[in-house]
């Protein structure tokens, strides 16, 4: 059961990690 | 060997720590020179995301009493909430240009910035929650100290009336911190020094049955099971204080110490 913060810190990590798909979509491509 | 102590942390910034490491390697390697996507709605996404976690980190700070908690949790944030803007900074500027190189060392500066700065939030909030921990410890180690004054039977009973219920506890959450670390090592000690309190509980109980019935018969022995009653309570006091100092290691203290 975990704390509100570390969901939050996870919700914002699988963002981060979304952004930086597109952005290396586009350095990749 | 892990870069990150404990499993939560490693499945949030483990994935996205590879990511972004790869990104600037390609960053690095090739200024390619292509056009950037529009990438407002990605980094809008993640700027709702830093400020639902903004928002949570200072409600923790302020109900916390935990002072290093609440000297360590801003600094933090705050690095999260820059690199944010960086992010947004560079989404407008790539709008204007889309072949911004400025734009470009933003967006990594940014996504650098909030892996750093969510992994300096987790780890204080994780080294809040071991504190916890630690106090629960130190809480048993009181009533050990209390040990020496129990001499009769009435005494001993509750001695072991309150004894019992902060050992479960103790025992528990150190269980569950165990399951928690992904230093293999770390987790052996964890579960070395618990199974050592666990036997040496009964023990105690018992040596301490015996000084107070001998103390009460006034018979021979007393020293003895006096020195016997010590030497399970020093025994007991070591294992928890090695609990204590294998709670606070990282793998990080232990790659300095090597």
């Amino acid at each position: 059961d975990a704390p509100e913060m570390v969901r939050q810190a996870r919700v914002l990590a699988q963002a981060t990690s979304q952004l930086v798909n597109a952005i290396k979509g586009q350095a990749e491509g | 060997m892990p870069v990150f102590h404990t499993k939560t942390i490693e499945s949030i910034l483990e994935p996205v720590a590879q990511q972004v490491s790869r990104l600037v390697i390609l960053h690095e390697e090739a200024e390619d020179g292509n056009a950037m996507p529009d990438l407002a709605r990605p980094v809008q996404v993640v700027k709702m995301a830093v400020d639902n976690l903004v928002k949570v980190g200072y409600d923790t700070v302020n109900v916390s009493e935990d002072q290093i908690l609440k000297q360590d949790m801003p600094p933090a944030l705050q690095r999260v909430e820059e690199a944010s803007f960086l992010l947004l900074d560079a989404s407008d500027m790539l709008r204007a240009d889309p072949y911004s190189a400025p734009a470009r060392k933003k967006l990594i500066e940014g996504s650098r910035g909030i892996l750093q700065g969510t992994s300096a939030l987790l780890l204080a909030f994780d080294e809040s929650e071991v504190r916890k921990i630690i106090r629960i410890c130190k809480s048993v180690l009181e009533y050990l100290a209390i040990t020496e004054v129990v001499d009769c039977m009435e005494d001993l009973v509750k001695f072991v009336k309150n004894l019992s219920p902060v050992l479960t506890k103790m025992a528990k959450e150190v269980d569950l911190r165990e399951k928690e670390l992904t230093h293999q090592v770390h987790r052996e000690m964890l579960v070395r020094s618990l199974e050592e309190v666990k036997a040496l509980t009964p023990v105690l109980i018992s040596a301490v049955k015996i000084f107070v019935s001998t103390k009460s018969q006034g018979a021979g022995g007393v020293k003895e099971s006096q020195g016997n009653r010590d030497f399970v309570v020093r025994k007991l006091c070591d294992e928890i204080n090695e609990i204590i100092r294998v709670l606070q290691l990282t793998t990080y203290d232990e790659d300095e110490w090597e």
